[in-house]
């Protein structure tokens, strides 16, 4: 469960804008 | 030079491009108890970019179902209420057949974004929330 949930969170940050 | 703060009430995606925009607005959902749009929404845009990359079949199979799972199978979710029956069908198919593509979540994704669109963002640029920041 654990690694399913930090696949999801590892997604979102990579769609996420870079610090400008 | 315009204050980010001012672009983010130009369109929700002026507002999504910028850190501490979309933080700002997700510390909003979280009191309105929806910040699993936000995520979503995040989640699919990464899903899609995860293409570009081959090799990784066994990842987005994965991924896919971790989607699935959390925001769309439970249909109380607030993600899940907010996408129609058959866009919700589409996906378990999708998942259930293993017939990952990287655009299975587009179309739950674009019905999500019409929702913030039309409701929460506006709300935000009224919000206590953000006019304290500005």
């Amino acid at each position: 469960i654990d690694s399913e949930d930090d696949l999801l969170q590892e997604c979102i940050s990579s769609a996420m804008p870079k610090k400008k | 030079p315009t204050p980010p703060y001012l672009k983010w009430a130009e369109s929700l995606h002026s507002l999504l491009d910028d850190q501490d925009g979309i933080h700002l607005f997700r510390t909003f959902l979280k009191q309105e108890e929806c910040a699993d749009m936000l995520d979503f929404w995040f989640a699919c845009s990464g899903f899609r970019k995860l293409e570009a990359n081959e090799g990784n079949e066994e990842k987005k199979v994965k991924l896919a179902k971790a989607i699935y799972k959390k925001y769309i199978l439970d249909n109380n979710g607030i993600v899940s209420r907010q996408i129609k029956p058959a866009t919700k069908s589409f996906i378990k198919d999708c998942v259930m057949k293993l017939h990952i593509d990287p655009a299975m979540f587009d179309q739950a994704q674009t019905e999500i974004q019409t929702m913030m669109e039309e409701n929460t963002y506006p709300l935000f640029l009224k919000s206590d929330i953000y006019l304290e920041y500005t």
